[in-house]
């Protein structure tokens, strides 16, 4: 469940460059960055 | 690198197999000593990655410069299939890629390196800006972690190095250990070079955690029989190690299974039972045919539960130069009805046709005993997960410089049967679940290993 997501995967903001620019998104990364 | 490397010429590529609809791939979490294993539940389908965009102009794989972001579709082994983004229900242009190699990456891995990502040739008209379509396509979704390629490279080093001694199963006697040298290291797989061997002897390959490798002085302490050198022998005894001595410390599995036994004697005691004593039965995989399950007897208890291993199968050498250790903890021993059990034909002694041969009157007419069934690793059934029918890639036991394309024709209970595609039923080998010669789909490639294709019998020349 979302309990399990939250231990296992965390929100990380993930820098996007495009030829049009660049932004940032939301994404889940599993926690093996730990 | 097929390029670079010429040991991996006519290596077999999964890819076509993988697209056919019935193609199951036994999961990398099932290979615990696989790299990565302990980390693959997090890789799933549907998350994104940045990865090599081959849909442009000019593309060269000498010349790796454009990415763009893809969505995992199917995961098999190692190998995912990928769809880049943009291409919505149109399958024309997916591929399979290996998860853990180099031109895959985390969302984000090039704008952390300045470099923009650069939509596929096929939609690159399909939208004037992308920022919009790819804000709505990555916000929520998964991807991997961006330790990934690090936690990859860690996963692939091994414990040992070239120039290590070691004790090593003598491959033309196997009844005793040899001392060897490691002379390469490839996947965790070691290759050693017997002591005093010609230079045309191809020496024996094992991986790391394979229980036909020890460490020095393992066959002196437990009672095993060594070929080796005199100055080995002394230092043996004296227990002072050169430097390319391996130690124990680099065995943990064997360590770890010497704590076993010493747990195991103690439960004995307490319950008043005894273990293994010269003379029992048992049935055991013949180390020199793994197909089969034979009727055995234990010829020696050595010290710290490991055993030495007659198979009833052939005539007794009268140097007991086929008698084979195992440790008492292996799950490639049973107890007598094993096979009987599970409806597994049991190779019967030498003199007796399978199917004639029955337990309770050979011991009689022996006059011995049946190693009784709570002696046994057997009952011990993980949650494996393989399945029948699962395609892995497997080290051909008999000649283990090869690693070959299988499929996993049965399980019983943690026993997997594994077949080499394309041959007989015959070169199957029984392997326990945690064998540490059975590799996830892609891992040959993952370690620049070359994969022996399915056995193809061409037509007989007209």
């Amino acid at each position: 469940g979302t309990e399990t997501k939250a231990r296992k995967w965390e929100q990380k903001q993930v820098q996007i460059k495009t030829l049009e620019g660049e932004f940032s998104v939301t994404m889940w990364a599993s926690g093996t960055d730990d | 690198d097929k390029k670079s490397c010429p040991d991996l010429a006519g290596t077999f590529e999964w890819d076509s197999s993988l697209n056919d609809p019935a193609f199951v791939a036994a999961p990398v979490s099932c290979f615990q000593h696989a790299p990565m294993a302990d980390n693959w539940d997090n890789i799933t389908v549907g998350m994104k990655v940045e990865v090599q965009n081959t849909d442009c102009d000019n593309f060269s794989e000498d010349f790796p410069d454009s990415f763009w972001v893809a969505t995992v579709l199917k995961i098999q082994g190692y190998k995912a299939l990928l769809r880049y983004e943009g291409f919505g229900q149109n399958s024309s242009k997916d591929f399979w890629v290996n998860l853990c190699s180099s031109i895959v990456h985390h969302v984000g891995w090039c704008a952390i390196r300045g470099r923009p990502l650069i939509p596929p040739k096929t939609v690159e008209h399909k939208y004037t800006d992308w920022k919009d379509f790819l804000v709505k396509r990555l916000t929520g979704a998964r991807t991997l972690p961006s330790t990934f390629y690090n936690k990859v490279h860690e996963s692939l080093k091994s414990r040992f190095r070239c120039g290590l001694n070691v004790e090593v199963v003598d491959k033309n006697r196997i009844s005793q250990v040899k001392v060897a040298t490691i002379e390469k290291i490839i996947g965790k797989r070691i290759h050693v070079r017997y002591y005093e061997t010609d230079d045309d002897d191809n020496g024996f390959w094992c991986h790391e955690d394979s229980s036909l490798m020890h460490p020095v002085g393992w066959a002196h302490r437990v009672g095993h029989e060594i070929d080796a050198p005199p100055e080995y022998l002394d230092r043996c005894l004296s227990g002072v190690w050169d430097e390319d001595d391996a130690t124990e410390n680099l065995f943990p599995l064997q360590m770890r299974q010497k704590q076993q036994f010493n747990q195991i004697v103690s439960q004995l005691a307490t319950n008043k039972q005894t273990g293994f004593v010269e003379g029992m039965k048992v049935e055991a995989i013949d180390p020199l045919n793994l197909s089969s399950i034979c009727v055995a007897t234990v010829m020696k208890v050595l010290n710290e539960g490991y055993l030495m291993i007659r198979i009833e199968t052939y005539d007794a050498d009268i140097n007991c130069s086929d008698w084979f250790c195992y440790h008492q903890t292996s799950a490639c021993i049973f107890a007598p009805g094993f096979c009987e059990a599970n409806n597994i034909t049991l190779t019967p002694p030498k003199g007796f046709e399978i199917g004639a041969f029955n337990w309770n009157a050979y011991l009689q007419e022996t006059q011995s005993l049946a190693a009784p069934s709570f002696l046994f690793k057997q009952w011990e059934v993980p949650n494996h997960g393989f399945c029948q029918d699962m395609h892995l890639e497997a080290t051909d036991i008999m000649d283990p410089r090869l690693v070959c394309v299988a499929t996993i024709s049965r399980v019983v209970g943690r026993l997997l049967r594994v077949h080499f595609n394309g041959w007989e039923v015959e070169y199957d080998q029984w392997l326990d679940c945690s064998s540490p010669d059975l590799y996830p789909v892609g891992w040959c490639q993952l370690v620049s290993h070359k994969l022996e294709g399915p056995r193809v019998i061409s037509p007989p020349k007209v």
